[in-house]
């Protein structure tokens, strides 16, 4: 007996109600995505890269389209692969301007480097042919919110405490 | 972050990715892309992580997951609390992992939520299992 089996996280943190739903929808279909894969026979390396861009694509989760800005309304993005039959890694960080950074990072893995970082990685994802794309299709509205949020905080808290009706 | 551990009958591979935390400095980087923080894997196990980054980096999280696996397949879960505990009581970070061996898996977090799902097949029986969750218990 042969068990092929796939474990997802679609990160963790103080997930609000309203994307409960949404969040558990998405685990499920990236899940699904790997399994099939490993059903056609497939590596495991191939399993988790197809699991993980199912998330990449899914905004609902903090990677590839809807992850996170930086303080300047960018999209950085941060992936790695490791295979344990040889201890293979490919990784790459602060990439921008792609898609799915654990399919750059899946190059990395068959190339003789680990970790790739910035400018260099996207120039790499760039020669492995993958789309060059603008940070407006990575970027949601969702994300946009949260980081004016923060931006805003501190006037915020000032605005507070000059109205004289706060305390520390 | 999102991250993925698969075992293909033969060996163990594991994937993480993310944005990183909103408003962060261009160019910080957390744990994530780092080998044996975000992610790792060799012959009896893999672990993917999430949480606070500089928090998993300082713990080396994934690598004493998978080093907490050992040679008993049945540890996973274990190993996943007892590194998360070791990351909170020692650096004060929360977070969350994932982890396969040939025999078990686990999940554990020690944040608000986490969604997570598994899937297992056997590939004589073709019977299939499915687990999915995002409540802590």
């Amino acid at each position: 007996m042969v068990k092929i089996k796939i474990i997802c996280h679609g990160g963790a943190w103080s997930i609000p109600d309203e994307a409960k739903e949404k969040s558990l929808e998405g685990i499920r279909n990236a899940a699904r995505a790997g399994i099939e894969v490993l059903k056609n026979s497939g590596k495991s390396e191939d399993a988790v890269v197809a699991a993980v861009s199912a998330m990449e694509n899914d905004p609902i989760f903090n990677a590839g389209h809807g992850a996170s800005l930086t303080r300047d309304g960018t999209v950085e993005l941060d992936s790695m692969v490791m295979r344990g039959r040889d201890y293979s890694i490919g990784a790459v960080a602060a990439l921008r301007n792609v898609k799915n950074a654990c399919q750059v990072a899946r190059e990395v893995l068959d190339s003789e480097h680990t970790l790739i970082v910035g400018p260099g990685a996207s120039e790499f994802a760039k020669e492995k042919g993958f789309e060059i794309v603008d940070d407006s299709e990575l970027v949601t509205p969702y994300e946009k919110a949260a980081l004016e949020k923060i931006r805003n905080y501190g006037t915020g808290v000032e605005s507070i405490f000059k109205a004289g009706d706060a305390h520390d | 972050t999102v991250g993925a551990v698969a075992f293909d009958g033969d060996g163990f591979a594991c994937c993480t990715s993310t944005g990183g935390v909103t408003f962060k400095r261009p160019g910080r980087v957390g744990d994530s892309p780092l080998a044996g923080s975000g992610g790792y894997a060799d012959g009896g196990a893999a672990c993917s992580t999430t949480g606070h980054g500089e928090g998993i980096t300082k713990a080396l999280l994934a690598h004493r997951v998978v080093w907490g696996c050992g040679a008993d397949q049945t540890r996973a879960s274990k190993a996943v609390d007892d590194a998360l505990d070791f990351m909170k009581t020692e650096i004060g970070s929360q977070g969350g992992a994932i982890c396969l061996t040939r025999a078990s898996y686990g999940v554990g977090f020690n944040t608000k939520r986490m969604p997570w799902c598994y899937i297992s097949f056997d590939t004589e029986t073709e019977e299939e299992e499915i687990l999915v969750g995002i409540e802590p218990e």
